[in-house]
């Protein structure tokens, strides 16, 4: 995250690392049910198989374990059939842990939204993770608050990538805000009433963000797929076990 | 990597991927960025004259949004040329040899087109210093210049009448950038080699019509695919299936879709939400005989509401008796069934004269305690 700061433990309980061996964090990723997490589908490029993935709960601190963490294997990857690697659409995946969470304080699922509920332009909300901050790669979960911007002012920004309304995009125009590598899986959350916390968006692209920072981050418009993630849940839940 | 003037190995550094590590980096490697898809020459190596480790680095990277933006203004004709041959340097699969742009060619593209940066108030790339590449024919050092066949434009760009390359997301899109307008003619879907939608002329590609994804906002384009016979439903994929499997509990359709919203909570006038399975595609309420709280837990986080259930079972109305509704299995408990619709059947009659209701809630989410203000 470039221009955030260091978020302080269990801001954000549903915050997940995907991680691979040898080189640890990989992706973010989001728990939204005990068994179940999003991330990006592009996480997964060279390394489609589960079993060298794992998934950490309930740090702040990679470098430090806390007596919060949780870690899980991998039992499914489910990447978007219509994936596209070449222009990053329908850039979401499910990924099946092989057991539940224990929910805590410092671990608990985001809401998902409603397939009607949409995030309007000008709105506030949250994006965290792990990722290169400009300068360096933090070893603390870093936020960042950012705003969002209407698929018209976006595509203005991106003239070589088509915005889809499988994106969604967040931002400041001068980037001071922005997600980065490291970041991609990872939740852009908007504070609903009563205090409850929704995922709007996973990160996904945008420009070279350890230069010449420009324009807004670009992320997987979650409400476009609620149906298919609902889906792809029950069928595997009830059906395929 | 195996050749020392490779970049140092994915270890330190994060943004390797895991492949990059064991690149023999002489090799050459078949090109892969679209922007330079249409070079006379197929084959590349890496990094290149820019830094670029690979080519996701280099599609990604502020060089390779920065060069076509500028080849718009037409100020060097071989401008793209150029930045191809430093963005994926020409290899020769033969000898694994690079082969470098000629001097002059990069002094021409600094020449014309620095100052154009200027205007908008940025600068050329730092690592294209031309003293790097050689001389023409100095010393038979073989180096590129674009002959006369070579593409002014990059795949990403759209050539108008005038020879103008103007980028691919400007075509039919409302507003003219050529100066002849014809980035904006010929723009219905056909004449792109795309389908239309009726309803709203989106144009979506061939390729997504009858994939079992909606694209149009009447989902017509997945309409029409495939004729099943009278006793039989379409899959969202378009297979066809006997009637009877649908919502049975067992999958049957290619894409699972014969199984998807089974189990749903239908309102009535006094808004009681009575438990509706819509097996054989029909939709049936369920019978209370033997009902279980368990069952009642199970049917809401089959919907997705894995918070706590309340039931009610009502009373059936007289004249209602001919409702069609769903009894459990006689012997339900020894199936090892995991979903509701495994478990109920069609066609007994209902003893206790009356239905299932119930009331879901979703489980909680997206609160943190532990970020709660402390007092101090």
């Amino acid at each position: 995250i470039l221009g955030g700061r260091t978020s302080r433990p269990g801001r954000w309980p549903w915050q997940c690392s995907l991680q691979s061996e040898p080189s640890g964090h990989i992706c973010g990723c989001v728990l939204i049910a005990n068994k179940w997490v999003l991330t990006v589908a592009h996480c997964f490029e060279g390394r489609e198989n589960a079993a060298v993935w794992k998934v950490v709960f309930g740090i702040n601190n990679l470098d430090h374990p806390s007596i919060f963490m949780q870690t899980r294997l991998v039992k499914t990857i489910i990447l978007h059939p219509r994936y596209n690697r070449a222009v990053v659409d329908y850039d979401i995946s499910i990924v099946e842990l092989n057991e539940d969470i224990n929910e805590t304080s410092y671990v608990r699922p985001v809401c998902l939204p409603s397939r009607e509920q949409l995030v309007e332009p000008d709105t506030y909300c949250y994006i965290t993770g792990w990722g290169h901050m400009g300068n360096k790669m933090p070893f603390k979960l870093q936020e960042g608050e950012v705003r969002i911007i209407s698929l018209e002012q976006c595509q203005s920004y991106f003239d070589m990538k088509t915005i889809t309304s499988r994106m969604l995009c967040a931002g400041y125009e001068s980037g001071t805000v922005d997600s980065c590598m490291g970041d991609s899986g990872g939740p852009l959350v908007c504070e609903q009433p009563a205090g409850r916390w929704t995922l709007f968006g996973l990160t996904s692209w945008g420009s070279v963000c350890f230069s010449k920072v420009l324009g807004p981050g670009v992320y997987s418009n979650v409400s476009h797929f609620i149906e298919w993630i609902e889906r792809q849940i029950y069928i595997h839940t009830f059906l395929l076990n | 990597c195996i050749d020392t003037s490779c970049p140092d190995s994915c270890g330190t550094s994060f943004l390797c991927d895991m492949t990059n590590s064991q690149t023999n980096c002489s090799q050459c490697e078949p090109i892969t960025l679209e922007l330079c898809m249409n070079l006379p020459y197929n084959y590349t190596n890496y990094p290149n004259y820019l830094g670029h480790r690979t080519q996701k680095e280099a599609s990604i990277s502020w060089e390779s949004s920065l060069f076509p933006a500028l080849v718009q203004t037409n100020c060097y004709k071989y401008l793209m040329f150029f930045a191809c041959t430093i963005l994926v340097p020409k290899c020769d699969p033969q000898t694994n040899q690079r082969i470098p742009p000629c001097r002059v060619l990069c002094e021409h593209s600094k020449e014309r087109c620095e100052s154009v940066l200027g205007i908008v108030g940025l600068q050329w790339p730092e690592d294209t210093d031309c003293t790097q590449f050689p001389e023409e024919n100095s010393d038979n050092q073989t180096c590129l210049t674009p002959d006369e066949d070579v593409e002014e434009c990059s795949p990403s760009h759209f050539k108008c009448r005038s020879g103008r390359c103007v980028l691919a997301s400007r075509r039919c899109d409302g507003q003219a950038d050529c100066e002849d307008d014809s980035d904006e003619d010929n723009c219905g879907c056909r004449e792109r080699g795309l389908w239309e939608c009726p309803s709203n002329k989106l144009c979506i590609q061939h390729a997504m019509i009858c994939d079992g994804f909606p694209d149009c906002p009447d989902k017509v384009d997945e309409k029409n695919c495939s004729f099943c016979k009278a006793d039989e439903l379409e899959c969202a994929s378009h297979d066809c299936v006997p009637r009877e499997v649908w919502c049975d509990g067992q999958l049957d359709c290619m894409d699972n879709s014969d199984e998807w919203n089974c189990v749903t909570l239908s309102k009535n006038t006094s808004s009681l939400a009575f438990l509706t399975i819509h097996r054989s595609a029909t939709d049936y309420h369920v019978c209370a005989d033997e009902w279980q709280e368990k069952l009642s837990q199970l049917a809401c986080n089959q919907m997705g509401l894995g918070g706590p259930s309340a039931t009610k079972i009502i009373q059936e109305n007289e004249q209602l008796h001919h409702q069609k509704w769903l009894n459990l299995h006689s012997d339900w408990k020894n199936k090892n069934a995991s979903t509701l619709p495994a478990l109920v059947v069609k066609g007994q009659s209902c003893q206790s004269r009356s239905k299932v209701s119930l009331l879901c809630s979703k489980k909680d989410c997206g609160r943190r305690p532990a970020a709660r203000m402390s007092k101090r």
